[in-house]
């Protein structure tokens, strides 16, 4: 299947590496759901870090993701 | 600047600290030393002080470890994640761990900077969360900085004493 269009036409291993990277730090809220999908968490994570909020993935947001970084979650688990 | 859900933070107005156990990349001495410089960079702005014990259970154990480590937060190699640490609490609350899988150093070589490392965790131990301001120790990346000139910002500041309130002169 292909990559979906949150994918913004990265590579399999940078979208895997996405993932993981908001499944740690980015958790959803399991009492509202919330940033349950990658969209809603890639937009957190953009927020966050005061970038464009587009909901895909693009080579300034990878950028980020790639930098060492606090195993501490951005938002409140 | 942003707090953990529920504000955690330390009743007592000192707050006991351990380092149980060391890195290869620096001296023990040099650890002591930039943990008491980062926890003083903190205590100089609220009214609460530390005092390291050696044996025993403190309210903040700090220590180094690679992979795995008992805490469900395994560490992952070189890069990535160089540290963590857990808000105010019993048991893990507090605690601050460093990846023993990264080269560290006090700035006089080239590896990741413990100084600016530990300040930023033991913000976490006291009950900040990460700040979207970059210019702020809490914020979540890390970057290389002249350890010489490492303070923290005024959002650091604003954080911490929204928690503890200002240090009265």
């Amino acid at each position: 299947l292909p990559l979906p269009r949150e994918a913004g036409g990265t590579s399999e291993p940078q979208w895997k590496q996405a993932q993981d990277y908001l499944r740690r730090f980015y958790p959803s809220d399991p009492k509202t759901r919330e940033a349950d999908s990658f969209e809603a968490r890639l937009k957190l994570m953009q927020r966050f870090f005061r970038l464009p909020v587009t909901g895909v993935l693009n080579p300034h947001t990878i950028e980020i993701m790639q930098k060492p970084r606090c195993g501490v979650p951005d938002v409140a688990e | 600047y942003s707090l953990f859900p529920t504000r955690p933070k330390w009743v007592s107005s000192v707050v006991t600290y351990r380092v149980v156990s060391y890195t290869p990349d620096l001296p023990r001495v040099r650890v002591n030393q930039l943990v008491a410089k980062a926890l003083a960079m903190w205590s100089q702005e609220i009214p609460l002080s530390f005092r390291r014990v050696l044996v025993g259970t403190a309210d903040i154990m700090i220590g180094f470890a690679r992979g795995a480590h008992g805490d469900y937060y395994p560490f992952d190699g070189p890069g990535n994640t160089l540290a963590h640490a857990f808000a105010p609490g019993p048991g893990l609350g507090g605690d601050a761990h460093f990846d023993e899988d990264e080269r560290w150093t006090d700035g006089s070589r080239r590896g990741v900077n413990f100084l600016i490392t530990a300040t930023h965790e033991l913000g976490h131990s006291l009950g900040l969360g990460h700040s979207s301001d970059p210019k702020a120790v809490m914020y979540p990346t890390y970057r290389a900085g002249d350890p010489r000139n490492f303070k923290l910002a005024p959002d650091d500041i604003e954080g911490i004493q929204k928690l503890y309130g200002e240090k009265s002169t």
